[in-house]
């Protein structure tokens, strides 16, 4: 009951957002309540869902710099089983303005207090930074979940977020654990086997058996405001998120 | 003379980093003096071009944070006219040590200035995010460099970008151009040809002719420190950063 995962990588463009947003997504439709936190200043989690993220009245902004109650803010998405909370450009200035708050690293945990017996599931999409923003998402979390694209630059950062993870085990939220690794735009190429091998050396069972292929409807359902199981049942790309949700449920 | 490129974008993943070590070695094989500046704690300009950012003695964290001169930092490459400012993770540091700073914005145009003329390119390859590391690479710039994936995240985020260098050339540099928007990583999809049209439509000639094709030499040439023209010149990725190259000069 309310596993609350972070999806964080500070390296960009890794497949946070297209996890966050899909893995949401196959979960709901098995009937798990799922709530999907955008924590992200360029609202791409947001759009992807199909909501309009500059006609939303309230956003994620609100909750960690005002106060708003997160049950005000949640908003409806094709899915009856997922929520989302919003975002967009206005979350930017939160970085600053956090600074000088309170329990700064604390004001997404606290917002998430309220709301979270609500839910099986809620996944905080990350920004590609280790900022506050970021901070806040793996102090509220219990697990994070880090997308790794099979690459070399990906693969340079990994042991760097590790550090910071056991970093803020260490200080701010002593019940943080490593969820898992999800190997993501995997290739037949002699770079992704290096890749996948090097890491399932290291990491052991922490990574994912279901690894994500590099899939181009998966990029194609953004644009149409779908997760891929609307948008193409039968890709590689949604058995590959299908495959992963179970795994996630069987882990439990 | 000294032209000061900053290859921004807050999306991640998009061929930063990519753009920013080929660019500049092909230009620097094509007899120009040109500097690489990495603005990136993730420091993967200064591992693509071979060298060990975790010994190096001093790195772009001591410029900006203790004023250490530029020309005591400046590292040699595997091209006798092409030297990288490296970084590595304590540049993460900045980010918070800056704001109680004199001038913070502006912290990397001093650096710059005292060896500007030095160099006939300087490139800064910045963070995927609007904070104030990357400020400092728009107040140092003459000219943005803006490469776009193919992809339609990508796209969501482009007038967002625009606006924010509109709002440093109001205010802290005056002098800032969008010198230009490069598309990268095209593919033969409908989703690749939509998005290059797209933008061609609306920024025209601010669109470079040159367009980077996903090629995965260019993401396998990092993992042995090298440039492109060095790993593999016959590939469509090197073809098309040569191109790149002579189009820059065409346009100086
Ligand atoms: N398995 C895949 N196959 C093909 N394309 C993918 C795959 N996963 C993600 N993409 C595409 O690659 C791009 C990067 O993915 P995404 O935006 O999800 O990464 P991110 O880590 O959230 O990026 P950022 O660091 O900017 O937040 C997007 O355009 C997305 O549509
Ligand atoms: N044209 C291309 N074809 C294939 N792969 C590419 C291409 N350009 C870049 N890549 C690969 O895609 C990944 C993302 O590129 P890169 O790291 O240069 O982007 P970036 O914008 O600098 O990322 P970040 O936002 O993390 O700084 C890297 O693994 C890189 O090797
Ligand atoms: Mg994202
Ligand atoms: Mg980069």
């Amino acid at each position: 009951m309310g596993d609350i995962i972070a999806i964080a990588n500070q390296k960009g463009g890794v497949g946070k957002t297209t996890t966050a947003v899909n893995l949401s997504a196959c979960l709901a439709a098995a009937g798990r309540r799922v709530l999907l936190v955008d924590l992200d200043p360029q609202g791409n989690a947001t759009s992807g869902l199909g909501i309009d993220k500059n006609a939303v009245t309230h956003s994620l902004y609100d909750a960690l710099v005002d106060d708003v109650p997160l049950r005000d803010i949640i908003a409806p998405t094709l899915m009856e089983n997922l929520g989302i909370v919003p975002s967009n450009k206005q979350l930017a200035g939160a970085n600053v303005e956090l600074v000088e708050m309170e329990e700064r690293e604390h004001r997404l945990r606290r917002s998430l207090h309220e709301i979270k017996e609500s839910y099986d599931y809620i996944f905080v999409d990350c920004p590609p930074s280790l900022g506050l923003i970021t901070l806040n998402g793996l102090v509220a979390a219990t697990g994070v979940m880090i997308p790794l694209q099979c690459e070399y630059y990906a693969l340079e950062g990994l042991s760097e977020l590790l550090q910071t993870i056991k970093l803020v085990r260490d200080g701010l939220n002593p019940a943080l654990q490593l969820h898992g690794v999800l190997l993501t735009m995997y290739q037949h190429t002699n770079l992704s086997e290096q890749v996948v091998a090097d890491v399932r050396t290291h990491l052991g069972e922490k990574v994912y058996e279901t690894v994500i292929p590099r899939n181009v409807t998966l990029s194609e359902a953004p644009s149409f405001g779908k997760p891929i199981i609307f948008y193409d049942l039968k890709s590689a790309g949604a058995r590959a998120y299908l495959a992963l949700a179970r795994e996630m449920v069987s882990r439990a």
